[in-house]
């Protein structure tokens, strides 16, 4: 199963 | 056109070098970046920097009033609401005509106004148009600079007809690449490699890269992305594992950049 990941999670990450 | 897809609205930057848009899906999942120089532009003048809010939706349908032929002027006054679109024909065979309306473009779901059509009809002539502005709040950090691991450069036609092609079998697709090879894999719910419909990468392809990516995407946003291709003849796929796929098309004067953040398994 896949799951999409949110743009916001990477900009969180710096 | 190809921004209008990803996104409603957004704000177009405008300083005294280039037109800059960079705007984020409602979903949050893609984000398109747009820079146009202005040397891209027959004439340019912006004597203060400023921000025009613009409905795409609103802007896309009256651009599709446009011919290629037409020369397209956009202008904002200082302080105005509007931004101001006119469309001149080049070879001015007819006598000059001038069309002009409001158009409170923000409600995109409402009709046109009849003499829209009439409007249309009366292409190649002069038309002068007008969208409200609306105040939004821009993206104001931009995208983090990023290393990746591989660039793959292949003819945007190519990149459109895998995409369309594979968009028809499924709703993901695999990008691998590797030494020498590209992969893009449609996947099933149970994907095995004989499951897999690879798609045969054509010539023209280089493949830059430090170490193998592996990275699974919504075929939906590429096929959004794809619409870019007749700007630029090359796209250019820029991956590292775990992070947001790039899809550059650059073009003599500016850029579209499009963010794809991926899919990861539970």
């Amino acid at each position: 199963q896949l799951k999409q990941k949110s743009l916001t999670s990477f900009f969180s990450k710096g | 056109k190809s921004c209008s897809i990803l996104v409603t609205d957004a704000n177009f930057e405008c300083n005294e070098e280039n037109i800059m848009l960079q705007a984020m899906d409602n979903s949050h999942i893609a984000l398109v970046s747009v820079e146009i120089g202005a040397p891209g532009f027959t004439s340019y003048r912006c004597d203060r920097t400023m921000p025009l809010g613009v409905d795409l939706t609103s802007l896309t349908k009256v651009l599709r009033c446009a011919k290629d032929e037409n020369i397209c002027t956009l202008k904002a006054a200082d302080e105005a609401d509007v931004l101001n679109l006119v469309y001149d024909a080049k070879s001015a065979f007819f006598s000059p005509f001038f069309f002009a309306f409001m158009w409170h473009g923000r409600d995109a779901s409402s009709p046109f106004p009849p003499f829209f059509l009439l409007c249309s009809a009366l292409l190649p002539l002069f038309i002068h148009l007008n969208i409200s502005l609306s105040s939004q709040t821009p993206i104001t950090s931009s995208w983090p600079e990023t290393k990746y691991d591989t660039r793959v450069t292949l003819p945007s036609a190519e990149f459109t007809r895998i995409v369309r092609d594979l968009s028809q079998l499924g709703e993901h697709v695999r990008i691998e690449v590797s030494k020498e090879v590209v992969r893009i894999s449609k996947l099933k719910a149970k994907s095995s490699a004989e499951d897999e419909d690879n798609d045969s990468i054509p010539t023209g392809v280089v493949i830059e890269m430090n170490q193998h990516v592996s990275l699974t995407f919504s075929l939906k946003y590429l096929v959004n992305f794809s619409k870019s291709g007749s700007l630029s003849g090359e796209v250019q796929l820029l991956m590292s594992n775990d992070v947001p796929l790039l899809v550059a098309y650059d073009f003599t004067q500016g850029y579209i950049r499009c963010y794809l953040a991926p899919k990861i398994g539970d």
